[in-house]
């Protein structure tokens, strides 16, 4: 709020431009400060609305691309196990993300390639795009999402080894592929029954997403056996055959004023209604980061 | 009323409530009221997927003049109501507004494709203040 006596042009600000200048500017996202325009998907449709008065309809404006069916699916499911039928976040303790992105790979990278040799590994080359994450959207999880074409029919319990390779492009542009982390996960679980499986990559994105890495380029080989590891196994050939590309999933901490923070709205409740809340105390790390600064920082704020 | 007859209130006892009433709670006085809306309204339900319906509520109501610990509100509101009564009536009276919120989670689709579900602050007002 401006006292009377101090007037700030919104312009200076780089926040919302008077609707009667903006009439040039048919984009509101161009409203915002670039920091703020790919952070919050319901902002500038609101602000285009209030200005024309919501005679047109900014999002048929807006082309989008749409979302692959099954990942559609998985994110609706999500949603139903975060939030009520009115939409209230569910007060989970061990939710602490406040933002679920699901990117899939670029369409033109989707080709599949085995090594025939082996007969069996199932290897994909994945280019993700992670321009919608906000340099104020912190990561807590990684994974990559595997669902599988459940009408190719395959056997009972397996067990699936996975690589990754991170694609680095040299200043060339060339891709050096270099192995920058390889995981194995095992798995035992009849494919009728589960729909998805779900590779943890954190520590393999972290560094990536830290560095605000706009395109992330990776190389994934599955090999799947099947049948117990413990007794004789033998190659899953069909259940790479019924490996879709991977989704990747990244759970985020969202530290900007408009995304709801539960440890916020807690301690808030103990304040007078309708007080501004100081975000000034130190953010708890989101992923639990047992820094001593912030035993300091929840130390000073339970005292508060 | 046997001193001066012509200052009392010409109010028969029974009435004396009603009269008081006037002062103390407004007819329409400020308090929440209900509002459902669906994105599929503002054409928004083909990028916003969830929920399909949304209640923001919102204020609606005069307040009363002598707001006090009825509403939250600071000593400042009742002093803004005296200054709009005694000295300058183009300071407006304390507005019904709210005073506190809940969050709301939405699942939308971004215009490349992604799919994002996001909690965001301060969405649907729970309660009503006088300021």
């Amino acid at each position: 709020p401006h006292s009377r006596g101090r007037t700030v042009s919104a312009r200076t600000s780089g926040l919302l431009v008077a609707p009667e200048d903006a009439t040039s500017e048919l984009n509101p996202l161009l409203w915002l400060p670039k920091g703020a325009r790919h952070g919050y998907a319901l902002l500038p449709p609101l602000l285009k609305v209030l200005s024309d008065r919501g005679q047109q309809n900014w999002e048929s404006e807006v082309p989008r691309l749409q979302p692959d069916s099954r990942a559609l699916r998985y994110m609706k499911r999500l949603y139903k196990m975060s939030a009520t039928k009115e939409g209230i976040p569910k007060d989970n303790k061990s939710h602490l993300y406040n933002t679920v992105r699901l990117f899939t790979p670029c369409s033109e990278c989707k080709h599949c390639h085995r090594d025939l040799m082996k007969g069996d590994v199932h290897s994909v080359d994945l280019l993700f795009n992670l321009d919608r994450v906000t340099a104020l959207e912190h990561l807590l999880k990684s994974v990559l999402l595997y669902s599988f074409d459940t009408s190719v029919p395959v056997s009972s319990s397996m067990t699936c080894m996975c690589h990754l390779f991170a694609k680095e492009h040299d200043s060339s542009g060339q891709v050096c592929p270099s192995v920058s982390h390889s995981v194995a996960f095992s798995l035992h679980f009849e494919v009728r029954k589960r729909k998805w499986v779900e590779i943890d990559v954190t520590s393999f994105l972290q560094p990536l997403i830290a560095a605000h890495r706009r395109n992330v380029h990776m190389a994934v080989n599955v090999t799947c056996l099947v049948g117990d590891p413990q007794q004789n196994t033998d190659l899953a050939n069909p259940v790479t055959m019924a490996l879709v590309p991977p989704s990747l999933l990244l759970y985020l901490n969202d530290t900007s004023e408009q995304a709801y923070h539960r440890w916020n709205s807690l301690r808030h409740r103990r304040k007078s209604p309708g007080r501004l809340r100081p975000r000034t105390s130190p953010l708890v790390d989101p992923t639990g980061d047992k820094g001593n600064e912030n035993s300091q920082g929840q130390r000073a704020s339970r005292r508060r | 009323r046997d001193e001066n007859p012509k200052e009392a209130p010409a109010t028969t006892p029974y009435n004396l409530s009603e009269y008081f009433k006037q002062f103390l709670f407004p007819q329409n006085e400020c308090e929440l009221h209900n509002f459902r809306l669906s994105f599929s309204q503002l054409k928004w339900d083909k990028w916003i997927i969830a929920p399909h319906r949304y209640s923001p509520q919102y204020c609606k109501g005069d307040c009363p003049r002598a707001v006090g610990h009825r509403y939250g509100s600071p000593v400042h509101t009742m002093v803004q109501n005296i200054i709009y009564e005694k000295l300058d009536s183009s300071v407006p009276k304390p507005s019904c507004v709210p005073a506190e919120y809940s969050p709301l989670s939405v699942l939308t689709i971004e215009p490349d494709g992604s799919i994002v579900y996001k909690e965001y602050e301060d969405m649907i007002a729970t309660r009503c203040t006088c300021r």
